[in-house]
């Protein structure tokens, strides 16, 4: 289980000073899965890497399975993003001087995954979004769409507890992309919980439930967030 | 007037040749937008490179006003990109160590535009996409869509003849997404020609036309495309 109680972010000081987020408060359970949509700039990314420990909040916390990430340490947080937090980036993120096999299997491997395991593991995350045929090729080989998938594939393989995924179909078509949904929606029903960010309302509707964020705040919901 | 004639683009050779466009002919005419519609991996983001002079095409010609960019040598080319074409590229390519207005300014000052008259362009065009006022912000201080809206101004600003818009609207909400598309639409009206690649068929509809392309073929087309 994820929750963030009364998240706050915010960048800069004094005159500069820009809320990115408000006071947010979202618990999101194992097996569900909550859409986050929002104009531009309204704060979204930002609550994914608060909730995913790639950035800390300014005030309030954040916890998962019931640990607030503000007391590990760095190492321990490390651990947790490697073994249990899958990520799909806005910009994606993979490595250029590795294949997209490689990128994909490179977190299991940190995490001690024999290669031969690790790789096997990979090709079939690959194979579940459609590019398995294109593993030995490097990130600047590959179209955008392709390579969006092969940071999908990258973010699901291996025991993830929580999927964050911004704008995991903004580079594909509609077909690729109800694909693309189908296995995230499939990772959350068998334990996973998660968070997507999305500006299309077709792929929201996988979702249990939609939260808006309008100037960092939560405004509305389509279903009652309290349990 | 940008022509394409008998455009192909194969990477690799022998067993690994992958033809990523192949025998494609299209022209598009001054004050004309011409959307590119197609799956993930089809070819579109190859026809641009080639349309723009970013890459060179295998076999078959690429005219911008009846000059072959073949014919040009590569001072020549680089020239021509910079003046009269403007490019929104997939992977946004703006320059983390320049704040907005810069990046948006640069083509300019290379052209040899003062400082002042540059950064004066520079804020107008940001000022048109709804991020005037984060003109003095670094790429890493705003969020997806914000970047991508310095992109698109940086692709209209100065005098160009050819715009090449590459999935323009893909971080974008749908209200800034049809802000963004009626800017590039003015500037097609005021005598540019446009090449839009969009998976969405409601910023497919600002266009004149569509085309569609499948494994590297222009398969379909929503108007006689022989003039
Ligand atoms: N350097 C390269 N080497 C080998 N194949 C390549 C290379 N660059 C692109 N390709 C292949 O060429 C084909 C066309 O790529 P392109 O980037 O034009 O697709 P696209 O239609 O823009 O797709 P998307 O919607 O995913 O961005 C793809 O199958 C891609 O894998
Ligand atoms: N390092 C930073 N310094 C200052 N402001 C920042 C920084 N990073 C983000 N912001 C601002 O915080 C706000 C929220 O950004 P965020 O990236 O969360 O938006 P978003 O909802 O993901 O938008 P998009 O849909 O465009 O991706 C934006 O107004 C952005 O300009
Ligand atoms: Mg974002
Ligand atoms: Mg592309």
């Amino acid at each position: 289980i994820l929750e963030l109680v009364g998240a706050t972010r915010v960048h800069g000081e004094g005159v500069r000073a820009v809320r990115a987020l408000d006071e947010v408060d979202l618990t999101v359970r194992m097996g569900e899965l909550v859409a986050v949509m929002g104009p531009s700039g309204s704060g979204k990314s930002t609550l994914l890497n608060l909730a995913g420990g790639l950035d800390t909040p300014t005030a309030g916390a954040v916890r998962l399975a019931g640990e607030a990430l503000s007391d590990l340490d760095a190492k321990g947080r490390a651990a947790l993003r490697r073994r249990r937090i899958g990520y799909v980036f806005q910009d994606l993120n993979l490595i250029p001087a590795l294949t997209a096999a490689e990128n994909v299997s490179l977190p299991r491997e940190l995490d001690g995954v024999r290669l031969r395991k690790a790789r096997r593991e990979a090709l079939v995350a690959l194979e579940q979004v459609g590019v398995g045929h294109l593993a030995d090729r490097f990130p600047d080989e590959l179209s955008g769409g392709q390579q969006q998938r092969v940071a999908i594939a990258r973010a699901l393989v291996g025991p993830r507890r929580l999927v964050l995924a911004d704008e995991p179909t903004g580079a594909l078509d509609s077909v690729t992309g109800e694909a693309v949904m189908r296995v995230l929606r499939a990772r959350v029903d068998a334990g996973a919980a998660g968070l997507l960010v999305t500006h299309e309302p077709r792929f929201a509707a996988w979702a249990d439930r939609t939260v808006f964020l309008r100037d960092g705040v939560l405004v509305d919901s389509t279903a009652d967030d309290q349990p």
